[in-house]
C-alpha cells in the first residue's frame, strides 16, 4: 500500500 | 516524472484541445449533431473535481498544479459550453447511457475499497473509478450511431493513447522506485480495455482513410 503522499500522478 | 507518464499527460491535453477544437468547428455547422456525449464530458469534469480536492493543500510541482487546474478548468469549459452554448448541437437521444448506475457503482465501491476512509481519500478514490468508465456513454453513443467522424476518433485515439502510456509508465515505475497502487492499476487497467475495440477499427479503418464504421 502506498503512503498518504501516494497521488503524484494526474 | 517519467517519459512514458509526461507523453501520457501530453497526449491528454492533446485530447481536450481535439475536443475544443471540434466543438468550435461543429458550431459552425448549424444544427449537426455534435456526436459528443454531454454524460461523457460531465463526468470528466466531476473526477477532476473529486480528485483534485488537494489543489492547494498538497503541492507537489508547478507542472502538476498548472495540469490539475488546466483540467478542473477545461472540463467546466466543455460542459458550458455543452450545456449552454452549444445546446442546439446536442442530442440527448443519442446520449442515452445511464450515467447514474456508473456514478453510484464507483461511489459505492470507493466506500468500500479504498486506502484510508477519510472524506479526501474516498472522494480520490471516487475520482479514480469514476475515470475508469466515463467514457462508456462515449463509446455507447458510437455504437448507437454506429459511425463517427474522423475528429472524433482522433479524440477517442488521444485519450486510449493517454491511458495506454499510464500502463507502460506503472510498469517503469514499479521496477524504477518500487511504486505500487493497486487501485489506480486495476482501474487503469480497466479503462485501457475499454478503448481496445476502439482501437481495432481506428488501425484498422481511419488511419487507412476510411470512415469509422461500426461492422
Amino acid at each position: 500500500q502506498p503512503d498518504q503522499n501516494h497521488h503524484d500522478e494526474l | 516524472m517519467n517519459l512514458f507518464r509526461l507523453v501520457a499527460d501530453l497526449m491528454h491535453l492533446v485530447s481536450i484541445f481535439i475536443l475544443l477544437l471540434k466543438m468550435q468547428k461543429t458550431r459552425s455547422v448549424a444544427g449537426r449533431c455534435s456526436r459528443i456525449s454531454f454524460k461523457t464530458q460531465a463526468l470528466y469534469a466531476t473526477v477532476f473535481l473529486t480528485r483534485y480536492t488537494d489543489l492547494f493543500a498538497n503541492f507537489q510541482s508547478l507542472y502538476n498544479t498548472t495540469m490539475k487546474v488546466f483540467f478542473i478548468a477545461s472540463s467546466l469549459y466543455i460542459v458550458f459550453l455543452m450545456k449552454f452554448k452549444f445546446k442546439a448541437t446536442n442530442d440527448p437521444r443519442l446520449d442515452t447511457f445511464k450515467a447514474q448506475y456508473v456514478v453510484g457503482g464507483a461511489a459505492a465501491l470507493a466506500l468500500i475499497v479504498n486506502y484510508a476512509f477519510t472524506v479526501q481519500e474516498v472522494l480520490w478514490t471516487f475520482s479514480i473509478y469514476l475515470e475508469a468508465v466515463a467514457i462508456l456513454p462515449q463509446l455507447f453513443m458510437l455504437t448507437k450511431t454506429g459511425e463517427a467522424e474522423v475528429i472524433t476518433t482522433h479524440y477517442l485515439f488521444a485519450l486510449g493513447t493517454y491511458r495506454g502510456l499510464y500502463l507502460v509508465n506503472w510498469i517503469y515505475r514499479y521496477w524504477t522506485e518500487y511504486y505500487v497502487d493497486w487501485i489506480v492499476w486495476i482501474a487503469g487497467a480497466v479503462q485501457t480495455g475499454l478503448y481496445c475495440d476502439f482501437f481495432y477499427i481506428y488501425f484498422t479503418k481511419v488511419l487507412k482513410g476510411a470512415k469509422f464504421e461500426l461492422p
